[in-house]
């Protein structure tokens, strides 16, 4: 563990955190999307489905951590498609899932560190979770904002995966550790958050808005 | 048969 991977992690539970903050509170998901939500649960499951075929008891904080991942995305979505359903804004939301699910399945199984069930699990859950920000970003697009809170989420959740980046860089130059699969993917992921990077960076760091030009 | 990479990162 280094201090990238560490706050890459704190980061990404920041970022759950404040969602699930900001539905409850304001008793609404309005600005946010579902899809991006329902793809990030589909992440953790196949991500972290070994802790459903041997459940080794809870004993170190990676299994604590696997959880809390699987059962906040999953709480999260009940809040958004059942509880506050009356707030989900799903003529926004209307970037089509399948379009990131197929081609992430298909590139699974042709470019995978092993042909085998779980890995194919896991190579799709990293080309997921690579592409899941795409409804979101979209929904924003379409609104032409975003609320603060909003933002204050995107950015924690991207600088997740770009805390991570750094924690490659680490463990190849001192521990000749490579996931050329997960880095490839992991760079995707956050360059598709740079032009909100700039957005919150000139915009809500000063106090502002992002209002996108509609 | 060649490890299955133990992907040790969340």
């Amino acid at each position: 563990m280094n201090i990238f991977r560490l706050f890459g992690d704190l980061s990404h539970l920041a970022a759950i955190a404040i969602l699930l903050l900001k539905i409850w509170k304001t008793r609404s998901c309005a600005g946010v999307s579902g899809k991006t939500q329902l793809l990030f649960a589909v992440c953790f499951i196949t991500r972290y489905i070994d802790l459903f075929l041997h459940f080794v008891s809870l004993y170190n904080t990676e299994k604590v951590m696997k959880l809390i991942y699987i059962s906040a995305s999953v709480f999260t979505c009940y809040l958004i498609f059942f509880k506050f359903k009356a707030t989900y804004d799903g003529n926004h939301d209307s970037m089509r899932a399948e379009f990131l699910i197929v081609p992430a399945a298909g590139l699974a199984c042709l470019i995978n560190t092993k042909f085998d069930a779980i890995e194919i699990l896991w190579t799709f859950s990293i080309y997921l979770e690579a592409v899941a920000i795409l409804p979101q970003l979209f929904l924003i697009s379409k609104t032409g904002e975003a609320e603060t809170i909003t933002s204050h989420y995107l950015f924690a959740q991207g600088s997740y995966r770009a805390l991570y980046i750094l924690n490659w860089i680490y463990r190849y130059h001192y521990e000749s550790h490579v996931d050329t699969i997960a880095i490839v993917a992991g760079v995707v992921q956050t360059i598709l958050y740079c032009d909100f990077f700039y957005l919150y960076i000139t915009k809500v760091v000063k106090g502002q808005k992002i209002v996108l030009p509609a | 048969p060649e490890p299955v990479p133990d992907h040790d990162e969340l």
